[in-house]
């Protein structure tokens, strides 16, 4: 779907739910996404991000989603 | 907690910055 594949779908879908202002840290992802290995969320946040989908907040662990508002 | 004004300030430049990679990206798939 959109080019992404299902691994980052399910990222860009966990951060769009993102309602905190400082954004979803990497951590919370790990725990919640049990089906991905933690280097596997990393490549697709940066992927992610990369292409505009998501971006850092107040640190480089956590995102939000452009799509979010 | 809630944000600092310059957190803030940084969040919504960063959000900028990528909504411009965004727009980008679409441009270069057409």
């Amino acid at each position: 779907m959109n080019g992404l594949t299902s691994q980052q779908s399910q990222v860009l879908n966990l951060i769009r739910n993102c309602r905190e202002q400082e954004g979803m840290s990497i951590d919370y992802m790990r725990r919640t996404l049990k089906n991905m290995t933690i280097v596997a969320i990393k490549q697709a946040v940066e992927f992610l991000s990369n292409e505009g989908h998501i971006y850092s907040t107040v640190d480089e662990d956590h995102f939000r989603s452009t799509d979010a508002e | 907690a809630g944000l600092t004004e310059d957190q803030k300030r940084q969040i919504e430049e960063n959000r900028l910055k990528a909504l411009a990679r965004r727009a980008e990206r679409l441009a270069s798939q057409r």
